[in-house]
Formats: C-alpha cells, sequence, structure tokens
C-alpha cells in the first residue's frame, strides 16, 4: 500500500539525522493491519535492504530486525522463507552482491541471521541459511 | 492418502 511505501522510505530515509521510531513503529503496525501487508512489507524490505545508498540499505535491516521483534507469526514465517532470505544472502554472497555491499550492511546482516537463529528456533529455514553460510565459508563460526 | 500442496517457498540459495 502506499502507506508501507511511505512509512518505508521514511524510516531508511539516508537524510535521517536520528533514527525515525515514529516511521518504524507505524510500518511495523500497518503491515499487520493491512490486507496484504505482510507479503507487501516483506517485498518492501527486500528491495531496500539492497539499496545501494549505504545508510538507506543499513537503516532498512534495522527496520526488519525491529519488525521481527515486534510482528507476531505471520510476519515471521514469511521472512523465515527462502524467498527472503535468499535476498539478505545475495548481500553477503561474493556470487551475487557480496563484493559490492558495504562492510557495515554485510556485518549487520550476519548479525541479524545469527541473532535470528537463536531467537526464532521454529523457523528453522534461518538456521538452514545460516548453517550454509558457515559452510560457504561466508561467515567464519 | 495424503495429499501434497505446492511449496509456497524457492529454494535456497547457494552463496
Amino acid at each position: 500500500t502506499t502507506s508501507l511505501e511511505a512509512l518505508i522510505q521514511r524510516a531508511t530515509n539516508p537524510q535521517n539525522v536520528k533514527t525515525d521510531t515514529a516511521a518504524i513503529v507505524a510500518f511495523c503496525v500497518m503491515l499487520e493491519k493491512e490486507n496484504d501487508g505482510v507479503q507487501i512489507a516483506c517485498k518492501l524490505l527486500a528491495t531496500y535492504i539492497q539499496s545501494t545508498i549505504e545508510k538507506q540499505a543499513f537503516q532498512s535491516l534495522v527496520l526488519l530486525d525491529t519488525c521481527m521483534k515486534k510482528c507476531g507469526k505471520q510476519f515471521h514465517s514469511e521472512i523465515g522463507k527462502f524467498r527472503f532470505l535468499n535476498e539478505m544472502i545475495k548481500l553477503v554472497s561474493p556470487k551475487y552482491l557480496g563484493d559490492k555491499t558495504p562492510a557495515s550492511v554485510r556485518d549487520k546482516v550476519i548479525e541479524i541471521l545469527y541473532t535470528w537463529t537463536r531467537d526464532y528456533p521454529t523457523e528453522v529455514k534461518i538456521k538452514e541459511a545460516y548453517e550454509m553460510l558457515i559452510k560457504q565459508g561466508v561467515v567464519k563460526r | 492418502p495424503v495429499i501434497r500442496g505446492f511449496s509456497d517457498d524457492e529454494p535456497l540459495v547457494i552463496a
């Protein structure tokens, strides 16, 4: 919806001097309220985390992690699919975008994935994706 | 009989 898109643009604006907490919270609330909000939010997040503007990509990852903490099972299930996780993998993989991704963004992706393996153990594909990154040498155990 | 639905996901990308 236009509202979710407007909110993610606010929350991830490279010109933000400080975190736009209101936009982040509003995004989390709206994605659970709107019809198809979860699907739309996931598509927007997948796009924005791959922004070539470092500050926008980084803020998108912060937004993503906050949504995981604040939102419920339906959102977790959608993020916990390879369809979404693949977009995070591409950011850190040298076969895809890894060599172009700033170190701060790569590190944040890995940090988030590791935390999620711990905090969302029922989302088994997250663990599978993280273990693959270790096996492929992208992440050092 | 077990009816298997379509998988609502994609394969894992290998890094």
